[in-house]
């Protein structure tokens, strides 16, 4: 079994890359063989464990335009079971060569399926935009992971991101879901918070993770160290909460 | 005096859009004519004034793609002294069209300049991305005002952005200059937001603005009454904050 996984919102600052490095970390921990693809120019997912700086030649610039092998540009971060695709600046300009090419959508799926890569999860951290970096993506997955803060805009930019969804489904990728809707950096002492939460689930039912993430600030902290935060403080409520939503993820796959 | 500003930073979620609203109304308040350019397809500056989901065409898509003259696009916001450019989700589309012209980088600053307008200030709130729509704002802006959260990820974020300011002042606008560094949602509770802060002073010196933004929650609260926060809640710390910025802003041009 294996399961490709976009993290998406187009909307900035919402804990997507938060999301895949502890989700991915948390899997990891529990024996499962995770794949992290930092497909962020930003490279927050490559510096969030660690990653940064390598001059290598292994990351997935050099994997999509100059054709490197995917198993060659894929490294280990240190932790067992946790394998990352970094990211650097140059995919900045990914976008302008990935255009012009007729299989503009499907290079990040190709790659993917050429390479008989044994992981059971890909996660994929997008950047902040709805460009052809993040239709790559959505083109390579099999379900979506949509990450919001419990906060007026984020709400707002939902609907957009969820046409956009469709539309990738109908025209491009008809295998695509939903993996669920993750609400983030929830502070429940706040009524906008609570409002929020409940304005989601009333819209959105089944398709919310019953897992809230709750604001806390080591999440903020241990990227700094290039830590995922199960490395930095276990017992923080941030930690907790991610290995809360990693139970109830691999409660949806266990039963395959 | 005319002075055009973009507020910027690819990274998400820093208070672009939440700076470019309350900086823009506290100085209306001041009697001081400003004119806030939407330029991110979110829309979130729009909503954050009120002034979303009007089907009159006027918009920046129309204005920079349909050649609706700048006076016709630009409304009014109920705010005395403060006008607004609305953005569209269309206006994603609009990094294709740009591309395909040859006067791509200057399509903005070409509609500002042909269209004599009379504002002390023009902000322009751009998306999380440097891609062409944000590079299109730095070649019409004087300054940029980059926000930026006392958290690692915006650090990090923040070398790659200088990069491409230097750039294009280098290329394209040699006139550009940063109008300064604003450091936001600090938390002064945690050791973070002071290392942060810190750290951005030290580097960056003079270039930093005296006022901090704190963490408040009015200013998550406002958008969602499509009010700025010196309309939701004058007395809350996030509106005296901005109203502080304001005053420091002023200061450098009073003596003009
Ligand atoms: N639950 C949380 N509690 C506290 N801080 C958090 C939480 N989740 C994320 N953060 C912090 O908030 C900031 C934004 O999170 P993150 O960078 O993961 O969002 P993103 O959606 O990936 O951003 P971008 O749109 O730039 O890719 C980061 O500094 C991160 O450390
Ligand atoms: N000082 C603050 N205190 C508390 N919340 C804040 C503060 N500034 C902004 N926010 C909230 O944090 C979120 C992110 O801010 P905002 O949308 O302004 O950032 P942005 O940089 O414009 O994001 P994007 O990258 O998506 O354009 C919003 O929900 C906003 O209401
Ligand atoms: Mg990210
Ligand atoms: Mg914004």
């Amino acid at each position: 079994m294996r399961k490709v996984i976009a993290i998406a919102n187009q909307k900035g600052g919402v804990g997507k890359t938060t999301t895949a490095v502890n989700l991915s970390a948390c899997l990891a921990r529990a024996g499962i063989r995770v794949l992290l693809i930092d497909f962020d120019p930003q490279g927050n997912a490559t510096s969030g464990l660690g990653g940064q700086g390598q001059k290598d030649g292994k990351d997935v610039y050099r994997a999509l335009i100059d054709a490197l092998p995917l198993p060659e540009a894929i490294v280990e971060t240190g932790y067992e079971n946790l394998h990352l695709l970094r990211s650097t600046p140059e995919l900045t300009g990914a976008q302008v060569e990935l255009a012009a090419r007729s299989d503009q959508h499907f290079v990040l799926r190709n790659k993917i399926r050429e390479a008989s890569l044994d992981f059971a999860f890909i996660f994929i951290d997008c950047p902040p935009s709805l460009t052809n970096l993040t239709v790559n993506a959505l083109c390579a997955a099999d379900s979506v992971l949509i990450p919001i803060q419990c906060e007026y805009y984020s709400l707002e930019g939902l609907t957009e991101l969820l046409k956009t969804i469709n539309l990738v489904k109908e025209r491009l990728n008809p295998g695509l879901e939903i993996e669920g809707i993750l609400p983030t950096m929830c502070d429940f002492r706040t009524n906008l918070s609570k409002q929020v939460v409940s304005e989601v689930r009333r819209y959105f039912g089944e398709r919310v993770f019953e897992t809230v993430i709750p604001r806390s600030v080591c999440l903020a902290e241990a990227p700094s160290f290039g830590k995922p935060v199960i490395d930095y403080d276990i017992r923080s409520q941030g930690a907790e909460s991610y290995l809360l939503l990693a139970e109830e993820f691999l409660k949806r796959y266990r039963t395959e």
